[in-house]
């Protein structure tokens, strides 16, 4: 039992290490059990060092460095046991353009081995899809889907 | 494998029957606050069969029927099918395509409901659902679904509690 | 001591909704003790119609809807006391171009009683400011303050 | 009354000393993230001597001191100060202006500090902060400083938690 997270702990903590340096284009992140020879006394510890900066606890990063740092804690979660598709909704919340950007990017070159559906309001996120489906409900509270072309629809809503 | 198409009849917002097709690859989903992205990714989850329907912001199952919107009675059932292109035989099941399909009918008055669950058309059990899609690597409290929220929660939780999660995934 | 809890509950009540109906231009909200006559019984429900729909539980409502709601909720509990001076650090999350406007909007006619000091990543909400603070951080992580004139640095990182 | 002034002296990303005036009406705040936006918030909190400095992002105050950022030594002590106009007379002090500043100084090695409060640059407690803020309305934990993540928190109460909200503002 201990072994089983020991295992998978280290699996992840390669992952999570490696997947945030390329969605930060160079910042650095570690995770780290309080208690390695005891893993269940203690708890999961994350750091991180966006660029030009010193490595500090999650809790004290901004709004969108713990969002960004977050999200590449799940994505060293599916990396280490993959699926054939996945689905983000509004994962992009905080993030400012370029780290919007940067995380979406990241989707769109695993999107060729597994597929991705990702809501999002942003421009900057929606620009990577290979195409786009647009959701309205109409006055009668009953939703619609339709196949939106990029350049009208989305750019009133994607602020 | 992949998912090719989501068919909602009555499920939330969706109060008319509504087919969704999905292509491989990265597929953007847009649109105002309240049009229903997330009834989407609610319907998905739906078919897997999470183990709450909490996740589903439902507190009982039946809080998934079309509520009538703004002037229409509601329905008395709902009806979700997920379909799978299955060319790579990675669900354990001989064919091309295999469809998942799940129904709350209403039983009677107050909250009464029947569940119902078919694969390619064939009555089944949850569990031969979670046994199959497993296979396939879908779970549906598995990490390959982020929901609204999910990243703050990660954010907000203690050390104990992402320790946590290891223990869980392992 | 029940009899100030009730006071408290009766002024902000009518403050929610009116606020609610407000700044969803014709939505309508609720929000009530479960148990009236014994208030430390039970919870304080809230329910919310946003335009064209059903009342229904804060719960099941949609992430912006959810958002608004919530902040209405605030705004109120501001009005039953209010401050010379407010700060709101990025409340307009999940919230689509429309609803965060509608925000602004609020928060802007508010500004004539009292001090406003919005943080916000976005043009919907910064164009209501009568003046706007670039922060950025230098290649050796300390801040920096500036006066932005909103035609040029905002529309670059307001998205 | 508003605030006029706000003065940062190594105050976490704020490693030079700096002032920002503040106008009346609607002032925006933009930047990319992490650039200090909210550490502004901070640091107006951390003058009105909130109960934890939790709420600051910080496990100790001495957090709340430049740490050096990518180059520097970290810094042995950091200033803040608010300067409110108070021409109204909203605060019970005689004159146009009234100045609160609050100073943590590393005291020694380790994580010891020596914590001092100046009103108008005459040495006060926080007990004497509060008491001339709160007459104007202005509370460290009140809810005119709406934080990021305020709004999510409120989302996710349960109804009991929501309550006492209502019970601590009576
Ligand atoms: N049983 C139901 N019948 C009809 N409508 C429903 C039902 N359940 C939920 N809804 C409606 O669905 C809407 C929520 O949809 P959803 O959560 O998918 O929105 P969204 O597009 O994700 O919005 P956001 O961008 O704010 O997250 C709510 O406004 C709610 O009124
Ligand atoms: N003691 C300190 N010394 C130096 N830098 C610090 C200190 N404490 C925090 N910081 C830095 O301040 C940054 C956070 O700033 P802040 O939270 O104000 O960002 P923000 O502009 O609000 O961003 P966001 O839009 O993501 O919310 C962090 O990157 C952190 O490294
Ligand atoms: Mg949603
Ligand atoms: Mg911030």
């Amino acid at each position: 039992k201990k072994d089983g997270l020991l295992s998978v702990y280290r699996a992840i903590k390669e992952n999570f290490s490696k997947i945030y340096s390329e969605i930060t284009n160079g910042g650095e992140a570690v995770m780290y059990l309080e208690n390695e020879n005891d893993p269940f006394e203690g708890g999961l510890v994350i750091k991180a060092r966006p660029k030009g900066k010193k490595m500090i606890r999650l809790e004290a990063l901004s709004g969108g460095e713990k969002s960004l740092t977050a999200l590449t804690f799940i994505l060293a979660i599916q990396q280490y046991d993959p699926s054939p598709f996945y689905l983000f909704d509004e994962s992009d919340m905080f993030l400012d353009g370029y780290n919007a950007e940067n995380m979406a990017r990241i989707l769109k070159e695993n999107s060729n081995k597994a597929q991705f559906i990702v809501v999002s309001l942003r421009r900057a996120v929606l620009k990577y899809s290979d195409n786009i489906l647009g959701v309205t409900i109409m006055p009668d509270g009953i939703s619609k889907v339709y196949e939106e072309t990029y350049t009208e629809e989305v750019n009133t809503i994607g602020q | 494998m992949y998912l090719k198409k989501l068919d909602l009849e009555n499920f939330k917002s969706f109060g008319k029957k509504t087919i969704i097709e999905f292509k491989k690859g990265f597929t953007g989903v847009s649109g105002p606050n309240g049009s229903g992205k997330s009834n989407i990714s609610d319907a998905i989850l739906f078919v897997l069969g999470p183990k709450s329907s909490k996740i589903l912001r439902a507190q009982r199952l039946t809080d998934l029927i079309f509520n009538g919107g703004k002037d229409r009675k509601p329905a008395d059932y709902c009806k979700v099918s997920l379909v799978f292109d299955n060319s790579d035989r990675e669900i354990p099941v001989d064919s091309d395509e295999v469809t998942f399909t799940r129904i709350i009918k209403k039983s009677g008055e107050g909250e009464d409901y029947n569940s119902y669950f078919y694969i390619n058309d064939e009555k089944a059990k949850l569990q031969d659902f979670t046994s199959l899609l497993s296979r396939a690597k879908i779970f549906a409290d598995g990490y390959n679904i982020v929901q609204q929220g999910d990243i703050t929660r990660i954010v907000e939780m203690s050390p104990l509690e992402r320790r946590r999660i290891l223990e869980e995934i392992s």
